[in-house]
């Protein structure tokens, strides 16, 4: 499936909120 | 293992394998686990993205792990 360029930015900062949220979530764990 | 139930890491590891750009379909999840109910899938996806292990990404119903890029 080729993406448009917006669907690319937004699949992006989709991500970089998963990892922020992932990071949160290792760090209330130790 | 890693915190997760069977189910949860079963949803993890399929999306995780999906090499598409667009990830893998809330429906592909279905076909492939026909053996769990949907309200069953979508609480794992859904605890699954709270924590940050998987993202929608095209619409909401497309998803790809963090940990697989």
């Amino acid at each position: 499936l080729s993406l448009t360029e917006e669907q690319k930015r937004r699949i992006e900062e989709n991500r970089q909120k998963a990892l922020a949220r992932r990071a949160e979530r290792l760090t209330a764990q130790q | 293992m890693n915190g997760l139930t069977p189910h949860q890491s079963q949803v993890l590891n399929l999306i995780r394998s999906y090499r598409g750009n667009e990830g893998m379909s809330f429906d592909e999840l279905k076909k492939r686990l026909h053996g769990l109910n949907i309200t069953a899938i979508k609480q794992a996806v859904e605890f699954l993205s709270n924590e940050g292990h998987i993202y929608s990404t095209v619409d909401e119903d497309h998803f790809k792990s963090t940990d697989a890029d």
